[in-house]
Protein backbone atom coordinates (compact mmCIF):
# COMPACT_ATOMS: atom_id res chain seq x y z
CA UNK A 1 0.00 0.00 0.00
CA UNK A 2 1.16 3.31 -0.63
CA UNK A 3 2.94 5.29 2.37
CA UNK A 4 1.26 8.56 1.18
CA UNK A 5 -0.21 11.29 1.75
CA UNK A 6 3.19 12.10 3.65
CA UNK A 7 3.80 14.77 5.99
CA UNK A 8 7.74 15.50 6.27
CA UNK A 9 9.07 18.69 8.46
CA UNK A 10 12.69 19.71 9.70
CA UNK A 11 13.18 19.95 13.26
CA UNK A 12 11.39 17.63 15.96
CA UNK A 13 8.32 20.54 15.53
CA UNK A 14 5.56 17.73 15.95
CA UNK A 15 2.43 20.27 17.23
CA UNK A 16 3.72 21.54 12.95
CA UNK A 17 3.67 17.89 11.80
CA UNK A 18 0.06 17.21 13.52
CA UNK A 19 -1.32 20.40 12.25
CA UNK A 20 -0.60 19.97 8.56
CA UNK A 21 -1.97 16.14 8.88
CA UNK A 22 -4.87 17.80 10.15
CA UNK A 23 -5.68 19.78 7.34
CA UNK A 24 -5.04 16.77 4.79
CA UNK A 25 -7.73 15.06 6.91
CA UNK A 26 -10.04 17.71 6.43
CA UNK A 27 -9.66 17.67 2.57
CA UNK A 28 -7.20 20.85 2.77
CA UNK A 29 -4.52 20.61 -0.18
CA UNK A 30 -0.75 20.00 0.00
CA UNK A 31 -0.19 23.67 -0.24
CA UNK A 32 -2.81 24.10 3.03
CA UNK A 33 -0.82 21.37 4.75
CA UNK A 34 2.12 23.09 4.62
CA UNK A 35 0.70 26.90 5.47
CA UNK A 36 -1.02 24.76 8.44
CA UNK A 37 2.11 23.27 9.83
CA UNK A 38 4.25 26.46 9.47
CA UNK A 39 1.53 28.60 10.97
CA UNK A 40 1.17 26.58 13.66
CA UNK A 41 5.28 27.14 14.49
CA UNK A 42 4.87 30.91 13.87
CA UNK A 43 2.21 30.84 16.37
CA UNK A 44 4.35 28.56 19.14
CA UNK A 45 7.76 29.46 18.10
CA UNK A 46 8.76 26.54 18.00
CA UNK A 47 12.56 26.59 18.84
CA UNK A 48 12.71 30.11 18.87
CA UNK A 49 14.02 30.14 15.22
CA UNK A 50 10.50 31.13 13.59
CA UNK A 51 7.72 33.42 14.20
CA UNK A 52 7.72 36.65 16.64
CA UNK A 53 10.23 37.09 19.66
CA UNK A 54 12.98 35.37 18.26
CA UNK A 55 16.10 36.52 16.33
CA UNK A 56 16.39 40.20 16.60
CA UNK A 57 18.49 41.74 14.51
CA UNK A 58 20.88 44.65 15.36
CA UNK A 59 18.02 47.48 15.54
CA UNK A 60 16.67 45.06 17.96
CA UNK A 61 13.91 44.11 15.60
CA UNK A 62 12.73 40.71 14.92
CA UNK A 63 11.58 40.95 10.86
CA UNK A 64 10.75 37.32 8.85
CA UNK A 65 10.85 35.15 5.76
CA UNK A 66 8.52 32.96 4.48
CA UNK A 67 8.01 30.80 1.26
CA UNK A 68 4.73 28.63 -0.17
CA UNK A 69 5.83 26.66 -2.96
CA UNK A 70 3.11 24.38 -5.05
CA UNK A 71 4.86 21.51 -7.16
CA UNK A 72 1.69 20.68 -9.89
CA UNK A 73 1.99 24.42 -11.15
CA UNK A 74 5.50 25.36 -9.69
CA UNK A 75 3.35 28.72 -8.04
CA UNK A 76 5.16 30.16 -5.32
CA UNK A 77 5.00 32.76 -2.89
CA UNK A 78 7.79 34.46 -0.40
CA UNK A 79 7.99 37.43 1.69
CA UNK A 80 11.78 38.44 3.08
CA UNK A 81 12.63 41.37 6.05
CA UNK A 82 9.13 41.32 6.50
CA UNK A 83 8.67 43.96 9.15
CA UNK A 84 5.53 43.83 11.72
CA UNK A 85 3.63 41.42 10.44
CA UNK A 86 2.91 37.99 12.38
CA UNK A 87 1.76 35.28 10.10
CA UNK A 88 4.33 35.53 7.14
CA UNK A 89 3.67 32.30 5.71
CA UNK A 90 0.17 33.53 5.33
CA UNK A 91 1.65 36.62 3.68
CA UNK A 92 3.22 34.45 1.44
CA UNK A 93 -0.17 32.34 0.70
CA UNK A 94 -1.75 35.97 -0.51
CA UNK A 95 1.40 36.99 -2.50
CA UNK A 96 0.94 33.32 -4.25
CA UNK A 97 -3.14 33.62 -5.02
CA UNK A 98 -3.00 37.70 -5.19
CA UNK A 99 -0.17 38.93 -7.23
CA UNK A 100 1.70 37.28 -10.37
CA UNK A 101 4.92 37.95 -8.14
CA UNK A 102 7.21 35.41 -6.33
CA UNK A 103 8.77 37.16 -3.28
CA UNK A 104 7.65 40.83 -1.63
CA UNK A 105 10.60 41.99 0.67
CA UNK A 106 10.70 44.97 3.57
CA UNK A 107 8.13 47.47 4.33
CA UNK A 108 7.00 47.44 0.87
CA UNK A 109 5.87 43.80 2.03
CA UNK A 110 4.39 44.93 4.87
CA UNK A 111 2.19 47.09 3.38
CA UNK A 112 1.25 44.64 1.14
CA UNK A 113 -0.17 42.53 3.88
CA UNK A 114 -1.71 46.09 5.54
CA UNK A 115 -3.66 45.90 2.45
CA UNK A 116 -4.47 41.80 2.06
CA UNK A 117 -6.24 42.47 6.04
CA UNK A 118 -2.92 41.38 8.47
CA UNK A 119 -2.63 43.62 12.02
CA UNK A 120 0.93 45.34 12.02
CA UNK A 121 2.02 44.39 15.43
CA UNK A 122 5.47 44.87 17.38
CA UNK A 123 7.40 41.32 17.14
CA UNK A 124 9.77 41.99 19.85
CA UNK A 125 9.32 40.51 23.41
CA UNK A 126 10.69 40.63 26.64
CA UNK A 127 12.99 38.05 26.13
CA UNK A 128 13.93 39.30 22.38
CA UNK A 129 14.52 42.99 23.95
CA UNK A 130 16.70 41.07 26.96
CA UNK A 131 18.73 38.95 23.77
CA UNK A 132 19.38 42.32 22.27
CA UNK A 133 20.43 44.26 25.17
CA UNK A 134 22.90 41.41 26.96
CA UNK A 135 24.15 41.79 22.96
CA UNK A 136 24.73 45.65 22.96
CA UNK A 137 26.08 44.52 26.37
CA UNK A 138 29.31 42.64 24.90
CA UNK A 139 30.60 45.55 22.30
CA UNK A 140 28.07 43.96 19.46
CA UNK A 141 29.26 40.12 19.64
CA UNK A 142 28.80 38.10 17.34
CA UNK A 143 28.07 39.83 14.13
CA UNK A 144 28.56 39.71 10.73
CA UNK A 145 31.07 42.68 9.70
CA UNK A 146 34.01 42.25 8.30
CA UNK A 147 36.73 44.71 6.89
CA UNK A 148 34.89 47.94 8.43
CA UNK A 149 36.61 50.40 10.89
CA UNK A 150 36.15 50.28 13.93
CA UNK A 151 36.93 46.81 14.16
CA UNK A 152 33.72 44.40 14.14
CA UNK A 153 35.17 41.78 16.27
CA UNK A 154 36.21 43.75 19.21
CA UNK A 155 33.84 46.97 18.61
CA UNK A 156 29.97 47.93 17.96
CA UNK A 157 29.75 50.36 14.54
CA UNK A 158 28.15 52.29 13.19
CA UNK A 159 31.09 51.21 10.83
CA UNK A 160 33.17 52.54 7.75
CA UNK A 161 34.80 50.31 4.88
CA UNK A 162 38.46 49.83 6.17
CA UNK A 163 40.59 51.66 3.32
CA UNK A 164 42.89 48.91 2.89
CA UNK A 165 40.93 45.45 2.01
CA UNK A 166 43.19 43.18 4.44
CA UNK A 167 43.46 39.71 2.10
CA UNK A 168 42.06 36.91 4.92
CA UNK A 169 41.03 34.91 2.59
CA UNK A 170 37.80 34.61 3.82
CA UNK A 171 34.54 35.53 1.73
CA UNK A 172 31.93 34.55 4.38
CA UNK A 173 32.75 33.30 8.20
CA UNK A 174 31.72 29.80 9.18
CA UNK A 175 29.59 29.82 12.01
CA UNK A 176 29.03 26.32 13.03
CA UNK A 177 26.45 25.65 15.36
CA UNK A 178 24.86 27.14 18.34
CA UNK A 179 26.52 30.55 16.62
CA UNK A 180 23.47 31.38 14.88
CA UNK A 181 20.99 30.14 11.93
CA UNK A 182 18.14 29.85 9.80
CA UNK B 1 13.18 27.59 10.94
CA UNK B 2 10.92 25.09 10.02
CA UNK B 3 10.83 23.89 6.65
CA UNK B 4 7.96 21.47 5.21
CA UNK B 5 7.38 19.27 2.48
CA UNK B 6 3.61 17.62 1.78
CA UNK B 7 3.02 15.16 -0.92
CA UNK B 8 -0.81 14.26 -0.79
CA UNK B 9 -2.61 10.95 -1.67
CA UNK B 10 -2.77 11.58 -5.14
CA UNK B 11 0.89 12.74 -5.11
CA UNK B 12 0.61 16.64 -5.43
CA UNK B 13 3.23 18.25 -4.02
CA UNK B 14 3.85 21.20 -1.97
CA UNK B 15 6.99 22.91 0.29
CA UNK B 16 7.33 25.76 2.61
CA UNK B 17 9.37 27.63 4.97
CA UNK B 18 8.80 30.09 8.27
CA UNK B 19 11.79 31.59 9.76
CA UNK B 20 12.83 34.62 11.36
CA UNK B 21 16.28 34.25 10.48
CA UNK B 22 19.44 34.63 12.48
CA UNK B 23 20.47 36.32 15.95
CA UNK B 24 21.80 39.86 15.49
CA UNK B 25 21.64 39.81 12.09
CA UNK B 26 22.49 43.31 9.69
CA UNK B 27 19.03 44.72 8.97
CA UNK B 28 17.70 44.02 5.60
CA UNK B 29 19.36 40.69 5.89
CA UNK B 30 17.75 37.52 4.14
CA UNK B 31 18.33 34.28 4.11
CA UNK B 32 17.62 31.24 2.30
CA UNK B 33 14.30 30.71 3.18
CA UNK B 34 12.20 32.44 1.17
CA UNK B 35 14.04 31.96 -1.94
CA UNK B 36 12.71 28.37 -3.98
CA UNK B 37 15.01 26.19 -4.70
CA UNK B 38 17.24 26.99 -1.50
CA UNK B 39 14.72 26.65 1.85
CA UNK B 40 12.48 24.67 -0.16
CA UNK B 41 11.40 23.11 -3.69
CA UNK B 42 8.43 21.39 -5.24
CA UNK B 43 7.62 19.77 -8.42
CA UNK B 44 4.97 16.68 -9.01
CA UNK B 45 7.17 15.05 -11.44
CA UNK B 46 10.13 14.79 -9.17
CA UNK B 47 9.95 15.52 -5.87
CA UNK B 48 10.36 18.04 -2.70
CA UNK B 49 12.47 18.95 -0.42
CA UNK B 50 13.64 21.87 2.16
CA UNK B 51 16.82 23.09 3.88
CA UNK B 52 17.76 24.39 7.19
CA UNK B 53 20.46 25.31 8.73
CA UNK B 54 22.80 28.85 7.93
CA UNK B 55 21.27 30.81 5.58
CA UNK B 56 24.07 32.75 4.05
CA UNK B 57 25.99 30.00 2.84
CA UNK B 58 23.21 27.50 2.21
CA UNK B 59 21.40 30.34 -0.14
CA UNK B 60 24.20 29.98 -2.46
CA UNK B 61 23.83 26.26 -3.41
CA UNK B 62 20.09 26.02 -4.42
CA UNK B 63 20.20 22.42 -1.94
CA UNK B 64 16.53 22.02 -1.69
CA UNK B 65 16.18 22.08 -6.05
CA UNK B 66 19.10 20.15 -6.26
CA UNK B 67 18.06 17.48 -4.60
CA UNK B 68 15.16 17.10 -5.98
CA UNK B 69 16.91 17.20 -9.31
CA UNK B 70 18.53 14.07 -8.07
CA UNK B 71 15.43 12.49 -7.29
CA UNK B 72 14.18 13.17 -10.61
CA UNK B 73 17.71 11.35 -11.92
CA UNK B 74 16.23 8.29 -9.74
CA UNK B 75 18.55 8.76 -6.53
CA UNK B 76 16.91 7.68 -3.37
CA UNK B 77 16.02 10.93 -0.94
CA UNK B 78 18.91 9.71 1.49
CA UNK B 79 21.29 9.59 -1.05
CA UNK B 80 20.01 12.72 -2.77
CA UNK B 81 20.17 14.99 0.58
CA UNK B 82 23.91 13.69 0.98
CA UNK B 83 24.85 14.72 -2.13
CA UNK B 84 23.71 17.92 -1.80
CA UNK B 85 25.22 18.33 1.80
CA UNK B 86 28.70 16.98 -0.01
CA UNK B 87 28.26 20.13 -2.84
CA UNK B 88 28.51 21.97 0.08
CA UNK B 89 31.47 20.44 2.33
CA UNK B 90 33.98 21.10 -0.04
CA UNK B 91 33.52 25.02 -0.14
CA UNK B 92 32.35 25.18 3.55
CA UNK B 93 33.17 22.50 5.26
CA UNK B 94 32.19 23.53 9.33
CA UNK B 95 29.14 24.85 7.64
CA UNK B 96 25.69 24.64 9.87
CA UNK B 97 23.04 22.21 7.74
CA UNK B 98 20.62 19.81 7.14
CA UNK B 99 18.45 18.73 4.55
CA UNK B 100 14.84 16.81 4.29
CA UNK B 101 13.90 15.17 0.71
CA UNK B 102 10.51 13.11 -0.32
CA UNK B 103 10.25 11.43 -3.77
CA UNK B 104 7.17 10.96 -5.84
CA UNK B 105 6.00 7.94 -4.42
CA UNK B 106 6.14 8.49 -0.65
CA UNK B 107 9.82 7.98 -0.34
CA UNK B 108 11.86 10.28 2.10
CA UNK B 109 15.20 11.02 3.70
CA UNK B 110 17.39 13.53 4.98
CA UNK B 111 20.86 14.48 5.65
CA UNK B 112 23.15 17.03 7.80
CA UNK B 113 26.60 17.93 8.07
CA UNK B 114 28.95 16.67 10.93
CA UNK B 115 30.15 19.28 13.29
CA UNK B 116 31.33 18.28 16.82
CA UNK B 117 28.31 19.94 18.41
CA UNK B 118 26.03 18.74 15.63
CA UNK B 119 26.28 14.68 15.04
CA UNK B 120 22.44 13.92 14.58
CA UNK B 121 19.60 15.97 12.92
CA UNK B 122 16.06 15.40 13.93
CA UNK B 123 12.87 15.29 12.10
CA UNK B 124 9.42 15.04 11.94
CA UNK B 125 7.30 12.12 9.70
CA UNK B 126 3.62 11.69 9.39
CA UNK B 127 2.78 9.10 6.92
CA UNK B 128 -0.36 6.42 6.37
CA UNK B 129 1.97 3.94 7.46
CA UNK B 130 2.33 5.90 10.60
CA UNK B 131 -0.66 6.09 13.86
CA UNK B 132 1.22 9.72 14.62
CA UNK B 133 3.63 12.20 14.01
CA UNK B 134 7.21 10.26 14.33
CA UNK B 135 10.73 12.01 15.21
CA UNK B 136 13.43 10.54 13.20
CA UNK B 137 17.20 11.34 13.44
CA UNK B 138 19.78 10.84 10.92
CA UNK B 139 23.90 10.89 11.32
CA UNK B 140 25.46 13.43 10.15
CA UNK B 141 28.00 13.10 7.80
Amino acid sequence: SSPLPLVLNTWPFRNATEAAWKTLALGGSSLDAVEGGCASCEVEQCDGTVGFGGSPDESGETTLDAMLMEGTTMNVGAVGDLRRIKNAIGVARKVLEHTTHTLLVGESATKFAQSMGFVDEDLSTKDSRALHSDWLAQNCQPNYWRNVIPDSSKYCGPYKPRSVFKQDGSIHKETGYGYGHD
Amino acid sequence: TIGMVVLDKMGHTAAGTSTNGIKFKIPGRVGDSPIPGSGAYADDTAGAAAATGDGDILMRFLPSYQAVEYMRRGKDPTTACQKVIARIQKYFPNFFGAVICANVTGGYGAACNKLPAFTQFSFMVYNSLKSQPTEEKVDCI
